[in-house]
């Protein structure tokens, strides 16, 4: 049951803007 | 609403005044300028030149300023709206803008739609969701074969691509999206409805004043 490629693409850490936040 | 006034202030190239920003954006101006605190510890962490290069970017998300990644490198490349290699106060909270809960979603739509436009051509096109499928597997364990790939992408486009022209325009993305509203998932991000909270320093720093 193939998944659709963008529920796939969404997945990257390079999209997880919330990295952003964490403490540095 | 308040009635805000600037004191003069030196700052790095690229800030921009906070209450300028707030009138352009989701953000008040006490957000603005705990995201203000934020970009001033990326934008220093490896030239202290107040502007965000791609190794910050890369060290903020990955904590590594080497680690290639076709999908970071694309938001930066949004978020640099003037293309000139980095990333401005005003660009950082422009773009940031968008992922605010608040923001409204055919902005966050059409932010993902320009993201995945990797040629910006105004079409996704098969080619390139196939480029960023093939490096999501080359940054995940998973592995999948090409004919699995194409599976994929067959899926995808019989759902997506209503004209049957092998790319997605603007207007099927939207459609797609709101029949898939999860894909919407990571264009909002929580934290910037807390963010004052999240960097209380930036009272301190505060130029400006409520009157």
């Amino acid at each position: 049951n193939p998944m659709n490629a963008f529920e796939l693409i969404s997945t990257s850490q390079g999209l997880d803007l919330s990295a952003l936040f964490e403490e540095k | 609403m308040g009635c805000f006034h600037s004191k003069p202030s030196q700052h790095a190239a690229g800030y921009e005044d906070p209450v300028a920003l707030a009138s352009d954006t989701t953000f008040s101006v006490s957000e603005i300028e705990a995201l203000y605190e934020l970009f001033k510890k990326i934008s220093s962490s490896v030239i202290d030149d107040g502007l965000i290069h791609k190794e910050e970017f890369r060290l903020a998300l990955f904590k590594n300023s080497k680690k290639e990644n076709l999908f970071a490198d694309r938001v930066f490349d949004l978020f640099d709206v003037k293309r000139n290699g980095v990333i401005d106060f005003g660009e950082f909270v422009r773009s940031l803008s968008v992922f605010h809960p608040n923001a409204p979603l055919e902005d966050k739509i059409d932010f993902a739609f320009q993201l995945y436009d990797l040629r910006r051509t105004g079409f996704i096109e098969r080619e390139e969701v196939k480029q960023m499928l093939i490096a999501l597997l080359s940054e995940s364990d998973m592995k999948l074969s090409d004919d699995v790939i194409e599976t994929i992408l067959d899926k995808t486009f019989a759902e997506a691509d209503t004209n049957n022209d092998s790319r997605i325009d603007k207007e099927e993305w939207q459609n797609f999206v709101l029949r898939n509203p999860s894909l919407m998932k990571n264009m909002t991000l929580p934290y910037l409805k807390d963010i004052t909270t999240a960097f209380p320093s930036f009272v301190f720093n505060s130029e400006v004043e409520d009157v």
